[in-house]
Order: C-alpha cells, then structure tokens, then sequence
C-alpha cells in the first residue's frame, strides 16, 4: 500500500547538487 | 510537522526517500548552494498508493526580486553609484568595514541612474542591506532585516546623506 519518493536538487544547468541535506516532514 | 527522516542528496543530487505511507509530506532542504548563495527550499509533494513521485526541483527557483531605490535625505534625489552589498544576516555585523562585508555577501553592484538596483535573491532568507560609497569605501547606511517570498518582488527605499 506504500509509493516511492525521489527528491533531485539540480542549478539552472540541471546539474545535481550533492551532499545537499534534505529532511522529510509529516 | 514532525520530521521524519533526513538524507543527504547523492553526486547527482539525488535523495531516495524509499517506501513511503500515502500522504502529503514537507520537503525541506536549507543548505543547498548555487553560485555559492545557500538558498531554503521548502515544498509539498504528495505520495501515491503504487506510484514513483520523482520530484525535481531548481533550487534558483525560490527566488524573488528587491529592487532597491537610494535617495538623498537632502533633496530626494536617486542617487546613482551608490554601492549595494546583499549580506545574509547572520553574517552581517554593522561595525564591519566595507571590505569585510564584501567578503560575506551574497550579492553587491552600484545604483544606475535613477538609483536603482534590482536582485534576485533566495527567497524566505533573512538579509542586511548595507550602503557605501564606492570611491571612499565609507558606509553611508545599512538596513538589517529584508526578505522577500518566491516570485514576490519587493520595492525597497533607503534614504542616505
């Protein structure tokens, strides 16, 4: 009964942003 | 809102975040730099029964604009080549020589000549605005507390001597 979720940081290039913490609310 | 877990984006600035229940959930990621300005994002994704939600997000877009216009106290008159330095407020300390601000600012230029300077700058992020002369180098004024919201435009007035 569960999704999945992938979250991408990218700059104005669609570069990814490594290392960038991301936190997850309810 | 009760925080659920935290990851750390991968070299493609990827975070999986796995099984999740069905809901809305926050995102929240308050560090993430582009041209070395840290800007907070801060957004809603809802997670379906059976589905990927693969989120993509520019971080330049939480953004707004400032738009900044300088005049004298004398006359009123914008004043032109007035020198602007956009400074994260937490780094701003107003006994701080033009110079050393320079160093921690996010962003800077010189009025035009209607007085006018206009920025783009991260939105929800707390800033100082401080004011100099660019031949002397001598501080004319700061402000210390300007934000503006994403996609808002703020239109700003500092008078200076």
């Amino acid at each position: 009964t569960s999704g999945k979720l992938t979250y991408r940081l990218t700059d104005d290039a669609g570069k990814g942003l490594a290392n960038v913490k991301v936190s997850l609310f309810d | 809102n009760i925080l659920l877990e935290t990851r750390l984006t991968d070299p493609n600035g990827l975070a999986d975040f796995g099984d999740l229940n069905p809901n809305n959930y926050m995102l929240v990621a308050d560090s993430a730099k582009v041209n070395n300005v840290a800007y907070l994002v801060q957004e809603y994704v809802q997670v379906r029964t059976g589905a990927v939600k693969a989120k993509e997000t520019k971080v330049t877009d939480y953004s707004g604009t400032f738009a900044l216009t300088v005049r004298s106290y004398n006359n009123n008159q914008p004043l032109k080549n007035i020198g602007v330095i956009i400074i994260p407020s937490n780094k701003f300390n107003y006994a701080s020589t033009t110079a050393a601000n320079l160093k921690v600012a996010d962003f800077s230029g010189v009025t035009n000549d209607t007085g006018l300077i206009t920025f783009k700058i991260p939105s929800n992020k707390q800033y100082s605005v401080y004011l100099y002369n660019t031949v002397t180098n001598a501080s004319y004024n700061y402000n210390n507390s300007v934000s503006v919201q994403k996609d808002a435009t703020v239109n700003y007035l500092m008078n200076i001597y």
